[in-house]
């Protein structure tokens, strides 16, 4: 999958990949004193393309809210809403809205599901629906924050350390490897790294397109972007 | 090729390969050529490629040194505006020239420093048209020297599977001839051809090369008598209509032939002699008429007449004796013929399941009676009314081909220019039989809204013998796996009506174990169709439809990367210690683009910029203590 971290005011943004074997559950947003927990289980393509690496992809996301007593299982078939003990079913083909005292939920048909937790947090998943028949790729999903300020400082995860901002200095843009996007030095959480300006895509407006982003590649699964290593956000279950 | 002021031992090309992918008769062709300057001073090494008109460039990369300069498709105008300078000098912007009937070419050259090198990459695609019964790929090699490595692999897939495969090339001796492999399974078809360096050369002790000219590919497919082939792939689809063992229709045809001051010698005997053999290969049920005009209109009988073995001989002895004269009125000519078909319908003189057409062959431009073209265009129109289809013949370059093309599609028709050579009799000959055979009328395809949408197009007038029809769309939704289909049409005895169900095949049973070669064809296929008939549609229609369609064609060619006539591929080179870094410009021909740059062949460089994602340049810091949006997502 890939990560980015997109600053609107400095019109800039950081992104890595995270891969490793599919069916590996991360965790992206854990806030200890919000109860606020977002895990995201991988798969893999169907089949892989000799020609490519082997890609992963987000199939499957949980999302806990302990103090509202919320939970959610996001995955590419179907939303399973339990809200005190209470379930919910609902499915991508639906086209809902649903208010709740403590949740918000809108689910616009094989698109994107937008929830809004009070006093929280508000995200959109939104569904990369694939051709079934589709030899090589499959369904998957993406998961934006929209508004993450009512985290605590102590909200963490491989999507939740930068909810708070980061401090990072570009310098030395010069040419790289690839002729068609510069290398620069980037000092960041006291290292220094070499980066690559690339592009990625932002779905939420128009899923099947997506939108450039202009971003500051780190390489190596983000290795001195993020803290610790991939390893110390894999968890072993959803919830 | 090399520059010729060099030695061309100092030059080694080491590679040139062709890498061709067809699927379901979209064809997808990698032409990948390097070279090493062994000099120890550096030169100038070109890259030239032919490639079919009816292709579209997708794709362009120089490699010097392990940097990549690749091609950028921007809107024509846009680009051309970013280099006002060096268009209003004059110069034409072009690496792409006419190159021949059925090629142009596709050229750039950059200078190479000692012991460097270089490796171009030109990709193009295109839809394979069926005639007389076959499709063709053509690949045109000019090495013009011996290459280290030289190959051309071509795979072919037909999910209808694979009738017959020839492959063969204009240049291919018979030492050469064991080298062209072939396998041909059902539905998979590879060729390869593979010299080695020894193989290539003339003679044992020559430099020149016997790899010169044509790598040709026909094939045909298997078909049955049903709605034809539908593939269902990722949310688009594409329908292949041409039903085996169908009747031919009896054709009422009008023969408007030019016989102007400008047709004198070559092309007025050429012309008789052509129409000997199409007046000889008429059916008996067909009528046929003959209107020939110069400044005045003539014709041979007053009306439609049958093709009794009788009458065609009458007609041949009247056309041996066609002799040129003054002016020319095709206004008054077209609407003569418009005219004898119209009455004989309403006289029941010809059969009511009939094609009616008319073949207006000219050599130039109208300068007696009504000249306004645009006006020619709307009387033609009107007058046929859509009961008949008009195909005109342009022979030979000073005629205003967009002219006869803009009113053949406006009444159903195509136009085709006839190259004044030799081989004008078989030119004319072979167009007639392309068109001779009717088999369907007012073919209609039915496909329901509320599954599909995009159709490139619904409605044609005629299916021609050894044609096809090829209709494709975008699904409603991309899990749609099937939907019902109509065809009806006027076939010789009867309506024709075809229902059934088009439904999604597993590709993984069709071609196991392939490469994944499925993943956009189908898209790109749809879109390189509704960019071609868009084009044909922005020259005809209201200004508004015009209009309409050009500004979707644009966003299509762009979307997709195409080099179409509304678009342009610019090539940045890169820095020489005489030359800055510069930029080139590819553009797709339209028919009166060629003829101009037949006349002055050339291209020009300009100063340009290319797109990357925008930097900030120097030393920053950024710090971000407000909300910043953060996601995780796949592509």
């Amino acid at each position: 999958p890939h990560f980015i971290i997109e600053f609107p005011d400095q019109k800039d943004a950081i992104c890595f990949n995270i891969n490793d074997k599919p069916g590996t559950i991360f965790n992206l947003v854990k806030d200890p004193l919000t109860g606020i927990i977002v895990n995201g289980q991988t798969i893999r393509d169907k089949k892989i393309d000799p020609k490519n690496m082997m890609n992963t992809y987000f199939g499957r996301f949980g999302i806990i809210h302990a103090k509202l007593g919320i939970r959610l299982m996001v995955t590419t078939q179907d939303i399973l809403v339990s809200e005190r003990g209470k379930q919910a079913k609902f499915y991508w083909s639906d086209n809902t809205t649903v208010k709740g005292p403590n949740m918000d939920l809108h689910i616009t048909k094989d698109r994107s599901l937008t929830v809004t937790l009070r006093n929280s947090m508000k995200f959109v998943i939104v569904l990369h629906k694939v051709w079934k028949k589709h030899p090589y790729h499959q369904d998957y999903l993406g998961f934006y924050t929209l508004d993450s300020h009512l985290f605590s400082q102590r909200v963490h995860g491989l999507l939740g350390q930068f909810f708070h901002g980061i401090t990072f200095e570009v310098s030395d843009v010069f040419k790289g490897e690839n002729t068609d996007k510069p290398d620069a030095h980037m000092f960041v959480k006291g290292h220094n790294l070499t980066v690559t300006r690339g592009w990625q895509k932002d779905y939420r407006k128009n899923v099947k397109e997506g939108e450039d982003v202009p971003c500051w590649f780190i390489h190596n699964n983000g290795t001195g972007i993020i803290d610790g290593d991939i390893g110390d956000y894999i968890v072993s279950g959803l919830f | 090729s090399v520059n010729p002021s060099q030695s061309l031992s100092q030059i080694e090309f080491q590679n040139v390969k062709i890498n061709c992918k067809v699927a379901s008769r979209f064809a997808h062709t990698v032409m990948m050529s390097t070279a090493l300057n062994k000099a120890n001073v550096s030169q100038e090494v070109s890259f030239e490629v032919e490639l079919p008109k009816t292709a579209f460039i997708s794709n362009f990369s120089m490699e010097i040194d392990g940097k990549v300069y690749v091609g950028e498709v921007k809107e024509k105008e846009k680009a051309k505006k970013q280099y006002e300078a060096a268009v209003s000098s004059g110069q034409t912007a072009g690496l792409v020239k006419a190159s021949g009937r059925k090629m142009e070419k596709f050229s750039v050259s950059v200078n190479i420093a000692a012991n460097s090198k270089v490796t171009f990459t030109l990709t193009y695609e295109e839809l394979l048209q069926r005639r007389l019964g076959k499709y063709e790929l053509m690949i045109r090699v000019k090495p013009q020297q011996l290459v280290q490595h030289f190959e051309i692999v071509a795979d072919v897939y037909e999910p209808q599977g694979i009738e017959f495969l020839d492959a063969y090339g204009t240049f291919i001796t018979n030492e050469l001839l064991p080298l062209v492999e072939k396998t041909v399974s059902d539905k998979k078809a590879h060729v390869s051809f593979s010299p080695t360096l020894d193989q290539q050369r003339k003679c044992s002790d020559c430099e020149g090369t016997l790899i010169d000219g044509d790598f040709l590919i026909n094939y045909e497919v298997k078909r049955a008598q049903d709605l034809g082939d539908i593939q269902i792939v990722n949310g688009y689809f594409v329908h292949f209509f041409a039903p085996a063992n169908l009747p031919r229709l009896p054709k009422n045809v009008v023969f408007v032939i030019d016989k102007s001051g400008s047709m004198t010698g070559k092309k007025m005997q050429q012309t008789r002699d052509a129409m000997q053999t199409i007046l000889s290969e008429l059916h008996e049920e067909d009528h046929f008429a003959l209107v020939i005009f110069a400044g005045d209109v003539e014709t041979w009988k007053p009306t439609l007449t049958r093709a009794t073995e009788e009458n065609v001989d009458e007609a041949k002895t009247f056309t041996k004796n066609i002799h040129v004269d003054g002016w020319t009125n095709i206004n008054d000519a077209v609407l003569r013929a418009a005219d004898l078909l119209k009455t004989a319908r309403a006289n029941k003189v010809v059969p009511e399941n009939s094609a009616s057409m008319i073949i207006l062959l000219t050599d130039g431009d109208p300068n007696k009676g009504e000249t306004r073209l645009e006006k020619i265009q709307e009387n033609v129109k009107n007058a046929i009314g859509g009961e008949a289809t008009l195909f005109c013949l342009g022979f030979g370059f000073d005629v205003k081909y967009s002219f006869l093309d803009v009113m053949a599609k406006e009444n159903n028709g195509l136009a085709r220019r006839i190259y004044e050579a030799s081989d004008a009799v078989l030119q004319l000959q072979g167009f007639y039989n392309e068109v001779a055979n009717v088999l369907l009328s007012d073919v209609h395809f039915q496909y329901p809204d509320s599954k599909v949408n995009s159709v490139t197009g619904s409605k044609f007038k005629q299916l021609f013998n050894g044609s096809e029809i090829v209709v494709s769309g975008r699904m409603n939704d991309i899990e749609m796996n099937d939907f019902p289909v109509e065809v009806s049409a006027q076939s010789l005895n009867t309506e024709f009506l075809l229902k059934g169900q088009a439904s999604t095949r597993d590709w993984n049973i069709i071609f196991p174990d392939q490469e994944y070669i499925f993943g956009d064809f189908t898209e790109r296929l749809w879109a390189y169709l509704t960019i071609q008939n868009l084009l044909n549609k922005k020259d005809k229609g209201s200004a508004e439809e015009k209009q309409n369609a050009t500004a979707e064609a644009l966003e299509l060619s762009l979307k997709y990367n195409f080099v179409t006539p509304l678009t342009s591929m610019v090539v940045t080179k890169p820095e020489t210690e005489e030359k800055p870094e510069n930029t080139l410009i590819a553009d797709k021909l339209t028919e009166d683009e060629r003829k101009e740059v037949k006349a002055s062949p050339g291209f020009s460089s300009y100063a340009s910029s290319s797109r990357s994602a925008p930097v900030n340049s120097g030393t920053y810091t950024s710090t971000s203590r407000s909300s910043p949006v953060n996601w995780v997502d796949s592509d």
